[in-house]
């Protein structure tokens, strides 16, 4: 349809309380549907324009910068409380572009679509010339550092059996030669004192993920293995057809203070 | 006081509305 009068965009500053009301909206909404990885929070307002809606309301078309946070996706902690990853530790950048709808003064978002990327290692090296960048997760040291790091876990652990969910993490460490790795794991029908084989065991109905974080480091005619892991309150059983890690929807999962989790360990083995 | 009519006068540093600010760093 062709533009009439009046049915342009309204121009808006970038830090205008009203915009930032819809950022704030948009990622909340993202880290609300986070199927893996980390939690990310609002960096910079790169653009936003408002366009009037019929027959009422606005939509906020907005491009937000985003960072990636310390808290996994799962991590019922809310994003507002998570730390940001420090350059140091090799940070992640988020770019989104949202439809954001505003209709009697309240924010729901249309449309989302984000793209993550690492830092460059040479913005890394120049913050910090001997920190560790991020390793890719199919590395061998890293697959072997999780399996070694899951094992240890279960065999400390007198409940379920936990299986890996996802690596969402990994570093290669110089000196000490070490390798950290962070990943995901969630409980199974199979009692970890008791597991023969792995491959028959089956994720609970009610969910109950973890995250852990761990350090193989290599020694003269061995290595050792530290892992700690946070497991999260259970999640309601789904309506069928729905498969893997599920989002931490408001409505289906509240939102809990780290305080609330359930920890076990930390398991130093 | 000389005021020469028709020169415009600046009024101040120039807004730019976008990108707003950064809040933690860029990257």
């Amino acid at each position: 349809a062709p533009h009439g009068p009046g049915l342009g965009y309204r121009e808006l500053n970038c830090d205008d309380p009203e915009t930032e009301q819809a950022a704030l909206a948009a990622v909340d909404y993202l880290n609300s549907n986070l199927l893996q990885g980390y939690k990310h929070t609002l960096n910079q307002i790169d653009k936003v324009k408002v366009w009037p809606r019929r027959p009422t309301g606005e939509v906020f078309e907005m491009e937000i910068d985003t960072l990636e946070t310390t808290c996994y996706a799962l991590d019922p902690t809310p994003a507002a409380n998570c730390s940001v990853r420090k350059l140091e530790q090799h940070a992640v950048e988020g770019d989104c572009d949202f439809h954001v709808l505003k209709q009697d003064g309240q924010f729901s978002v249309l449309s989302a679509k984000c793209d993550s990327s690492p830092d460059s290692a040479e913005d890394v090296r120049k913050v910090c010339p001997d920190c560790p960048l991020l390793a890719p997760l199919n590395d061998t040291r890293v697959v072997h550092a999780v399996e070694a790091a899951l094992a240890a876990f279960n065999n400390r652990n007198n409940g379920s059996y936990y299986q890996l969910v996802e690596v969402s993490r990994a570093q290669l460490v110089p000196l000490p030669v070490s390798t950290y790795v962070e990943f995901a794991v969630a409980a199974t029908d199979c009692v970890a004192k008791e597991v023969i084989d792995p491959a028959n065991c089956n994720l609970l109905a009610e969910k109950q993920y973890g995250f852990c974080k761990s350090t193989l480091t290599q020694k003269v005619g061995g290595e050792d293995v530290a892992v700690t892991c946070t497991v999260f309150p259970t999640q309601p059983v789904l309506p069928d057809g729905t498969n893997g890690p599920s989002p931490m929807v408001a409505s289906a999962a509240p939102a809990s203070p780290p305080a609330a989790a359930v920890m076990v360990g930390p398991l130093v083995v | 006081m000389v005021a020469q009519p028709g020169v415009a006068v600046a009024a101040g540093p120039v807004v730019r509305p976008c990108p707003g600010r950064i809040r933690h760093f860029k990257i």
